[in-house]
Formats: C-alpha cells, sequence, structure tokens
C-alpha cells in the first residue's frame, strides 16, 4: 500500500 | 589551472566505492572551497552528495570554477592503478578543458604514474535541498548500521525506522516472517565512535527500500560513525563524516501511503 516516492517530489531543481 | 593533492589516496578508492551502486557518471564541482558533487541515481529515488574542502587536501589550487563530467567507471578502473599508500593529485589544466589528469606517487617518490582521463558533458540535474532541523537525528557506529541493514534485507525489501528517545528500531516484513531490531541509546561509552546517540524533537517513523540503505553503506569504511536525520514525510539523510575534509551525504526518498 505505499509507493515509494522520488526526491523530485521533494525538492527542485536549480 | 585545477590541482589537488592527496597524500590519503585511498580515500579515492573509498569514495568511489560508496558511489558505485548508485551512479555510473557525475559532474565534479570544484571551486576555491573544494571539490563536490551531487547526483541522483537513475530512479530518482536517491542522491548522493560529497563534499570535499580545499583545506583538507595537502595541497590545493583552483584558479576559476571547474565542472568535470567523470565516467565514474573510468575514474574507478585508473583509481585502480594506485597502491593504497601512494599520494593522489587530481590536475586540469585550462588548455586542456576535455581532460583530467590523475598522478599516483608511491610514498619514497620512486614510481610516478600518471594516467589522463576523457571528461564528459553531463547535463546533470542539480536539486536544491534546503537547511532543514530535522526531527531526530540518530548517530550510531557505521558498521552497526550496516550490520541492521543486511539483517532487516534478508526479511523484507522495506524497512519501517521508528525513533523515540529510548532508542531507534528497525522493522521489516516478507513473506517469512517478521524482524525487528531496537538499539537503545547508549548510557554511557567509552569511545564516542561506538555510541549510540538520539538527538530528537518528535518521535518519527518512515518506511524505506532497504535496497537502497544497503547501497549507502558501502561507504562504511569512510567513517566510523554514520548519522540518520529523519522528519515526518521527508527524505532520510544518511552522512558519513570525511575527516577533516567533508562528508559523503545519502538522500532516500521515503514510501508513503497513498
Amino acid at each position: 500500500p505505499q509507493r515509494q516516492r522520488t526526491l523530485t517530489d521533494f525538492y527542485r531543481s536549480v | 589551472m585545477f590541482e589537488a593533492r592527496l597524500v590519503q589516496g585511498s580515500l579515492l578508492k573509498k569514495i568511489l566505492e560508496a558511489t558505485k551502486d548508485l551512479l555510473t557518471e557525475a559532474t565534479f564541482d570544484c571551486s576555491s572551497t573544494g571539490m563536490s558533487l551531487q547526483a541522483m541515481d537513475s530512479s530518482h529515488v536517491s542522491l548522493v552528495s560529497l563534499m570535499l574542502r580545499s583545506d583538507g587536501f595537502d595541497a590545493y589550487r583552483c584558479d576559476r570554477n571547474l565542472s568535470m563530467g567523470i565516467n565514474l567507471t573510468s575514474m574507478t578502473k585508473i583509481i585502480k592503478c594506485s597502491s593504497n599508500d601512494d599520494v593522489v593529485t587530481i590536475k586540469a589544466d585550462d588548455n586542456n578543458p576535455d581532460t583530467v589528469t590523475f598522478m599516483f606517487e608511491s610514498p619514497n617518490q620512486e614510481k610516478v604514474s600518471d594516467f589522463e582521463m576523457k571528461l564528459m558533458d553531463l547535463d546533470t540535474e542539480h536539486l536544491g535541498i534546503p537547511e532543514t532541523d530535522y526531527s531526530v537525528v540518530v548517530k550510531m557506529p557505521a558498521q552497526e548500521f550496516q550490520r541492521v541493514c543486511r539483517d532487516m534485507s534478508q526479511i523484507g525489501e522495506s524497512v519501517t525506522i521508528c525513533c523515540t528517545k529510548d532508542g531507534i528500531r528497525f522493522s521489516a516484513s516478507g513473506d517469512l516472517g517478521t524482524g525487528n531490531i531496537k538499539i537503545a541509546q547508549s548510557a554511557n561509552v567509552d569511545k564516542e565512535e561506538e555510541a549510540v546517540v538520539i538527538e530528537m524533537q518528535e518521535a518519527v517513523t518512515l518506511t524505506f527500500a532497504l535496497r537502497y540503505l544497503n547501497f549507502f553503506t558501502r561507504a562504511t569504511s569512510l567513517s566510523g560513525q554514520v548519522s540518520l536525520s529523519m522528519s515526518p514525510e521527508v527524505p532520510l539523510v544518511v552522512e558519513y563524516k570525511i575527516a577533516d575534509m567533508g562528508y559523503m551525504r545519502y538522500y532516500l526518498a521515503p514510501k508513503i501511503e497513498d
């Protein structure tokens, strides 16, 4: 039931 | 002109070992501050962040900022040509911007090798990671963390980390059953490296893929201690300090209920 998130879900590209 | 001399050349072997499961190529950014690297694995689930401060090198010169796109597989092949007690110097010449040179000197100076490696033009994505006050920071022996990750991956693909002021609990479940490992905060320890220390603002429970945590533990030889920084529903930071020079950090996105 748990889904793997990606880092781009949390941090923006700079 | 860029030149960085490292008497403890074997450090580069350890750093490459610590990235090999996650990255095949990365950009080393060189400035007067030092050498740094930030790169995500191909699935964008984890990120490697390396910092080697200029004052940690035995000699360091960087006249202007430089980004070196490096095939890490090629660099590993070249660094394997050095002996563990060799002094390693990394050089890049402004007149020859497409290559980097690695020079290896034996401690008695009787053997000197140099290898020139082609650089790559990498279009890498850089993430802005804000300074964060984490709810929990756990410091523990790096070997203990490696052991826990290895043991948990016998049981399942994911580990749930639950941290309270009493200690840190790792739990996994799978087809064969379940496993829990609870490690208490050290009451008193003689050696700082053997201590388990928990700084906590609020209790946190998060779930992570063990595949990546096991990749991170390839950095165990870099440091006696590892720190785990966690807050609810944000990526975990796993940090190995590199003595007197900087750090190897890994970021891992959690698994969250839909």
